[in-house]
């Protein structure tokens, strides 16, 4: 019965570690589909226009957004070599990676949220290596919570 | 790497993982509200 | 006879499942390979960019701060101090000890 006991405990503790790796293969996977979505949309559109967006216009990756209410008073101080910002918010704000705003651009076929369409899924499974398929496939029904065994 | 001392998150950019910006996020609504 | 059987199938689920982790470990690393080929690929970096309207249509009626800063650039955010006469303070401190920061306010007006 002991030993029943420390291999339950050991149990939980492989599939706790298994479901934070199935999460970060989610992640890497979404923002492979993500990037190479922005590099084609981007792409198409100089072709399309015959040149680049004006310089001033867009912002390269990588970077990160801090977001705020339009009402919010910021104070900002600058070093003068720009090595050192402090900024002072009157009220709350929030900050995200890149990749947070790619998904919300829907760069991400909507795969974050398991909300994937048919047309979508097919462009998202031409994105990803071969072995990586199985899992957007499963990532198109939802976000797999369950310990996910590819067909591999 | 993300440091919840009593005062203050340390996000060091393209080395901490995103998900601490999600810890951040939460630390400031609930400082604010 | 019950815990024995007990056992013996704990013992094999926990053999599917390091089968499972080492798998995951083999897709991760391909996943994270792949990525980096895709970021590194000379092709795609000049495309790799987002519109002024992208993030204005992303983060709706907000103000932005877009950050771009050498790897490893610290960034501090201290816990919000209690309201001073109603005056609320949040701050974010950015340190780098690479290269300079660029900072641009992006605003829909």
């Amino acid at each position: 019965a002991q030993e029943c006991q420390n291999l339950e405990v050991e149990r939980q503790r492989r599939l706790e570690r298994i479901k934070q790796k199935q999460s970060q293969l989610q992640e890497l996977i979404l923002q492979q589909i993500a990037f190479k979505n922005l590099v084609q949309r981007n792409r198409q559109a100089e072709q399309q226009a015959n040149r680049p967006p004006p310089p001033n216009s867009i912002i390269h990756l990588p970077f990160i957004i801090v977001n705020t209410s339009k009402k919010t008073v910021i104070d900002c101080s600058i070093s003068n070599d720009k090595f050192e910002y402090l900024f002072n918010f009157d009220n709350m704000f929030e900050i995200h990676d890149d990749i947070e705003v790619l998904k919300r651009m829907g760069m991400a076929c909507g795969l974050e949220v398991g909300k994937c369409s048919a047309e979508d899924l097919k462009v998202a499974r031409n994105l990803v290596p071969k072995a990586l398929e199985p899992y957007v496939i499963e990532m198109a029904k939802g976000p797999i919570s369950n310990v996910y065994i590819t067909g591999g | 790497s993300g440091n919840l001392t009593p005062n203050s998150f340390t996000y060091r950019i393209n080395n901490s993982p995103s998900k601490e910006f999600s810890d951040i996020n939460r630390m400031i609504r609930q400082g604010c509200v | 006879r019950e815990i024995a059987d007990k056992l013996i199938d704990l013992k094999a689920e926990l053999d599917d499942l390091a089968l499972r982790e080492d798998e995951l470990d083999q897709q991760r690393g391909w996943g994270q390979q792949s990525i980096k080929n895709v970021t590194d690929d000379s092709n795609n970096s000049p495309m790799a960019y987002v519109k002024h309207d992208d993030l204005c249509g992303a983060f709706k009626d907000e103000t932005l701060l877009a950050i771009r800063a050498p790897i490893g650039t610290q960034l501090e955010v201290p816990r919000p101090e209690d309201p001073i006469n109603g005056q609320r303070k949040c701050q974010i401190r950015l340190k780098s000890s690479s290269g300079p920061i660029d900072v641009l306010l992006v605003n829909k007006d």
